[in-house]
């Protein structure tokens, strides 16, 4: 089970804490405002009002020992940048910042965030998509059944052509793009060869792509 | 070609303008900040100055002609709620607002917006997510290229098999699935004959995607 910590309850932080509670994971919640703690004590969370400013309001709401910890903070920049200082001190494994603005986002990656949200421009970004063609989200909850993967290439397949690989016919599942080298090739022909370190961007049921994974 | 209206030029209006302007969408902005508008000028797009709680300036902005506007002001509720009535009373035929919490997104519903945006909160549900699952739209998102839609069966391949559809040779996407009353075919194979009433939920470029659709 995954043990996430939520620092800072704003909307963006109570969306991020309330979902993964359904999604299953461990969660704690830590907020300086108190009513904001106390709005998580009917949840799972273990839910704890503190300034995360403070190492040892952290480590007492136990945050060392969390795999992912997002840091909600907004508004106050100074502390959202000095939490996740004491974060990567503490050698947490995944930290995920929201930023206010471009700059400071750039500061939190400089500063140990591994992964910076941009919450207001990236939901502009997906908004304007959806006006402009339907949106996926939309079109794959039509089929429960879909499913969309990123997988390490199958041994058997590595160095086959896509035509050869009969990922298609063998496994029933579409071959959506290669991930290359950080560079992302959508509808590769059927010539393409599939190489070694590549992963592959596949379609299909969720029993038919978890049998591959296997 | 889409004629879109965004009135606010915060991160989220900005974002929302900026994409549809890639996306090859004609975009009037509206800001009663002159910088903000003067931000635009150097784009395709249309960049007045005006305070839209103006239906003086909603109407010399040419707002009226647009099929689709956004109401990206989050602070000013008040503004917000007045623009939106004002563009409900216009007969805009699609209005997107974007709401502060959960309240004001109630109030705007009720005042004529069709589709409320909460990005803090749907960033933050889909932030949680993408920490549990290899969710679909990081994956997506690798690509900012890639979309998928669904499309009515294009007249030239009523009653071809996909095989000779050359859906992926000639325009470029890949066919995931099927929709035929009511039911979805996924990966189908490519002997199944295209039926008129079809729909497909097709992968690819936009670019490409949107040449189909013409
Ligand atoms: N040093 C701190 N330690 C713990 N919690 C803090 C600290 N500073 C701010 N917070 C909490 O973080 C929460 C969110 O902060 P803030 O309102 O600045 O962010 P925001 O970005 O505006 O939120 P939203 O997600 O709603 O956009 C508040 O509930 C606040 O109490
Ligand atoms: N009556 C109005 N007419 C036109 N523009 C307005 C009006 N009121 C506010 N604006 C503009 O809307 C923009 C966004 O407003 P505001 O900062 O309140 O929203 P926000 O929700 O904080 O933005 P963000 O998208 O960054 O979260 C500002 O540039 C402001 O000048």
């Amino acid at each position: 089970r995954l043990q996430c910590g939520v620092i800072g309850l704003g909307r963006f932080g109570t969306a991020v804490a309330t979902t993964l509670l359904n999604l299953g994971a461990d969660v704690i919640v830590l907020d300086k405002t108190e009513e904001k703690a106390e709005n998580f004590r009917t949840t799972p969370a273990i839910a704890i009002a503190g300034d995360a400013t403070n190492e040892l309001a952290l480590r007492e709401a136990g945050i060392p020992n969390c795999d992912t910890v997002i840091v909600a903070i907004g508004k106050d920049i100074e502390a959202s940048i000095l939490i996740t200082a004491l974060l990567k001190e503490m050698g947490i494994p995944l930290i995920v910042a929201k930023a206010n603005d471009e700059l400071h986002g750039r500061v939190l990656a400089k500063i140990g965030a591994h992964k910076i949200i941009f919450p207001e421009r990236d939901m502009g970004i997906r908004t304007a998509y959806s006006l402009i063609t339907s949106n996926i989200l939309d079109v794959l909850e039509l089929s429960k059944d879909l499913s969309i993967s990123e997988i390490k290439t199958p041994i058997n397949i590595k160095g086959k052509t896509i035509k050869d690989s009969k990922l298609r016919e063998r496994d029933k599942v579409n071959l959506l793009a290669i991930k290359r080298n950080g560079k992302i090739i959508v509808n590769p022909e059927p010539e393409e060869t599939i190489q070694t370190d590549d992963t592959l961007i596949i379609v299909g049921k969720v029993g038919d792509i978890q049998r591959i994974q296997k």
